[in-house]
């Protein structure tokens, strides 16, 4: 199946989104 | 087993896999042993979702900062941080030595990498460990299978790429079962 796949820039937008804290 | 399921929250990103913190540090004077070394063991936390891991991320020490000899795990939950847990059982790891100074970087790297599923080696990634030690860190992911060498290179070749260290950086290959029958440990 579709794997789930994050590259890094986006881990690191992610990284200051309010949902993260 | 009777604690919650971890699933990802409304509006979070899910991750293909959940996965484990754990972190542990030797006792100075104490045995080495497999049953010391699990009691040791400690899970600081569970996440499933890219906002769940920098939750729990963002609040633990970078490796580079801890002193003594300490060892932070990541592992797919389900999947403890022990040689003779069934999926690592007949499986072995990449460790890369790292110069003082590196292992927050590199850690982070791999950690991005792993959860964010650039390995593309289907089911093989177990788990990955950073150790702390006094003259140098060392940096060390786990598959499945250690015979499977097509799986083995491509991991390799995906590390080097993710932590982009110097050419000349040695990485050595080792099977669990090597490690056992030779009793070592970092």
């Amino acid at each position: 199946g579709t794997r789930i796949v994050y590259e890094r820039h986006f881990l690191m937008q992610c990284r200051n989104s309010p949902l993260a804290k | 087993e009777s604690r919650p399921v971890v699933k990802p929250g409304k509006g979070e990103h899910p991750l293909q896999f959940n996965y484990c913190f754990w972190f542990s540090r030797r006792t100075p004077g104490k045995q080495t042993s497999s049953s010391s070394y699990d009691q040791n063991l400690k899970n600081i936390g569970t996440f499933a979702s890219v906002e769940q891991f920098f939750a729990n991320y963002s609040h633990i020490a970078r490796p580079g900062d801890l002193s003594g000899h300490s060892d932070y795990h990541l592992f797919k939950e389900g999947v403890r941080p022990m040689w003779e847990d069934d999926a690592n059982k007949n499986g072995g790891k990449w460790i890369v030595r790292l110069k003082k100074g590196l292992a927050s970087r590199c850690w982070e790297n791999l950690v991005f990498a792993m959860i964010g599923e650039q390995f593309m080696v289907g089911e093989e990634i177990c788990g990955a460990v950073i150790s702390i030690r006094y003259q140098e860190d060392i940096l060390s992911l786990w598959n499945r299978t250690a015979h499977d060498q097509q799986t083995t290179s491509r991991i390799r070749d995906t590390l080097k790429r993710i932590l982009n260290l110097p050419p000349n950086t040695i990485m050595e290959y080792k099977k669990h079962s090597e490690s056992l029958s030779d009793n070592s440990s970092f």
